[in-house]
């Protein structure tokens, strides 16, 4: 089928929470988020790739004022986990490629790959829906990479010009 | 902010294929999904957590019955890139919940967490956008996952008596 991007959207100002090493067994997940959850913080992106030997690592992003507290609350969820790490980063944006109709989205992610691949923007981290595929990248970038996403999907021109893919 | 999860969804025949040790660098994401896409191969989850040492792995997953071509079209871009490894599971299914006003997250990834480790059930990937969280998850809970979200998040009440979070 194809699909159509109609949009493409920026979060600024995000910062990047790593827990390394966590116990990829049940409950885990739960022990990090609910310490969040505790304390109010607003999570937006959460990314955890499939465990080696046992662990896993489970990254999230936070509006970049909340970055304290969360590291807070986290470091009381990595010490009763046992997990390995926490990383953060403070110097991050995420940017999305926005569908309407993005069931199929290897044709969106190819594009807007290739796009961020020519303008030399290194992908930090990968989340998707059917709706959305959202990279993380690192601040100084971001716009260059919201360009890209606009160029790369035609952004500009009226919808019905717009190709889909 | 308050927020409605509306549903649940279940893609109940999945396979997970994973490039491990990927080059963390611009290109290399595009190398993997120009390949598929070349094979009108149809990627539903994507999945990348930042990178350690310039490495990273990368999953996605597609409908259980592409799975040798997308196995083909991987393994040749997993050698043009260096990758270290590729791994599939083909015994995967996603489960989410979906929501009406998800912009804030922290509430359902808590909740939903909760409910899966109680049952057990252990989360393989997790991938986010603001109206949907979902988890992959072994095909035998998969059922069992989505009677998990129905019912901490009150699904199969009327719209009106359900709590937000
Ligand atoms: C790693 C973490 O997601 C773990 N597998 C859990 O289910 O909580
Ligand atoms: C790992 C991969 O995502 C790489 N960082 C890229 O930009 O393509």
């Amino acid at each position: 089928p194809n699909m159509a991007v109609g949009g493409a959207a920026i979060t600024m100002n995000e910062a990047r929470i790593t827990v390394l090493g966590v116990p990829d067994v049940p409950g885990a997940s739960f022990e990090i988020f609910s310490r969040i959850a505790e304390q109010n913080i607003s999570v937006d992106m959460i990314v955890q790739n499939v465990g080696d030997e046992g662990h896993a690592d489970i990254s999230f992003t936070v509006p970049r004022d909340e970055l304290q507290p969360t590291l807070d609350a986290v470091a009381s969820a990595s010490q009763s986990l046992g997990a390995l790490d926490v990383t953060h980063d403070e110097n991050v944006a995420k940017v999305s490629a926005v569908g309407l109709g993005m069931a199929q989205q290897t044709g969106v992610a190819d594009r807007m790959f290739r796009g961020l691949s020519e303008a030399g923007i290194n992908i930090q981290m990968i989340t998707t829906s059917e709706i959305k595929i959202s990279v993380l990248v690192s601040r100084p970038e971001a716009q260059t990479a919201l360009r890209v996403i606009h160029e790369v999907f035609s952004l500009h021109q009226e919808p019905t010009d717009r190709p889909t893919f």
